[in-house]
């Protein structure tokens, strides 16, 4: 179940967007014995100016995505194009399952939660 | 046989060598397992009732309550039980010998081993409830002679699971899991007493697969 990409579409700046994964919608329900889903999220939005220069929870600073951003603002049909709206923070989920051998699984995954966006 | 193209990559990405085939019907899930996944549950840590206490950061391929680095936790049903012949009354002298075997095939050899803690559930008996000076567990590989005894252990009263780490004793320390484990227990009585009766043999299997998570011997930076 996804957010509707809000601002009319993949518009608005650059963040994190809800995205639930339910595990019975990928029929994993019958050997996944918890959670019954997560939320991964997603990133959605553009890496223009002054987008690009908003870090989450930090002071804008200069990086390569701003000089891209300004490059683009100053010349748009340059090749180098936007920056991206990617992850810049990660969180891991725990997932409880039956493996086929009826063991009782706990397995922990890395980088599965989406917590924070960034123009890169 | 695993389906093709991107969901074989998916299974292969979260560990399942082929298509997981769904609940076994008669296995409950253990408490252990329950208290862990509760315990590394990140966001229902962080929504939920259960919060981790303020500036407890649960660190990645570590298992809090166990203490040991690990991704992956395995609670393994004991294979023998259903080969058991039913057990003799609990009759003073020569105790049984119990056979437990333990399928490994899920452990993938590039997994590491950080714990293998054989847990054992004896059925409750009032003869045997308060034997006093306790019991000796020991363990020795299925079959070897009976100088081989890898693990000796006391066990002061039945009432709780009695639990023996294997690691280092029944299987040397970074070395890939064996396919399947197969012991011979026994427990006696250290003063004349009626025999015990093995009621559930379970392995808790911790392991660290270093393809995912940092290796143990990492210098932290």
């Amino acid at each position: 179940e996804a957010e509707p990409a809000g601002g009319g579409g993949p518009g608005g700046a650059c963040r994190a967007r809800r995205l639930y994964v339910s595990f019975r919608e990928v029929g994993w329900h019958r050997w996944v014995i918890a959670p019954r889903g997560f939320l991964a999220n997603y990133c959605q939005g553009k890496c223009g100016l002054p987008a690009a220069l908003s870090e989450p929870g930090g002071t804008p600073a200069l990086n390569h995505a701003v000089l891209r951003a300004l490059m683009h603002a100053a010349a748009p049909s340059a090749a180098a194009g936007l920056p991206c709206c990617v992850p810049a923070r990660l969180s891991p989920i725990s997932v409880l399952f039956f493996d086929n051998s009826d063991n009782v699984v706990l397995r922990h995954y890395e980088d599965m939660v989406v917590d924070e966006c960034g123009c890169r | 046989p695993a389906p093709p193209g991107p969901a074989a990559a998916l299974l292969q990405a979260l560990g399942f060598p082929d298509v997981p085939r769904g609940a076994p019907k008669s296995r409950p899930v253990p408490p252990v397992m329950w208290r862990l996944f509760r315990r590394r549950d990140h966001q229902e840590a962080r929504a939920g009732p259960r919060r981790t206490p303020l500036g407890t950061t649960l660190r990645p391929c570590h298992v809090e309550e166990l203490g040991v680095a690990g991704n992956i936790v395995r609670h393994v049903p004991d294979r023998g039980a259903a080969a058991r012949p039913p057990e003799p009354a609990s009759a003073a002298g020569q105790c049984p010998e119990w056979t437990v075997v333990f399928d490994l095939s899920a452990v993938e050899p590039a997994e590491r081993p950080s714990q293998a803690r054989l847990e054992l559930r004896f059925a409750a008996a009032e003869a045997t409830a308060g034997t006093a000076g306790g019991w000796e567990l020991s363990v020795a590989p299925a079959g070897a002679g009976p100088g081989q005894v890898v693990l000796r252990q006391a066990v002061p009263a039945l009432g709780m699971p009695v639990r023996a780490e294997l690691l280092g004793a029944a299987w040397a320390r970074n070395t890939s899991a064996p396919r399947s484990l197969r012991l011979t227990l026994a427990l006696r009585p250290r003063a004349p007493a009626a025999c015990a009766s093995l009621a559930e043999a379970s392995l808790l299997l911790v392991t660290l697969d270093p393809r995912l998570c940092h290796p143990l011997a990492r210098p932290r930076r």
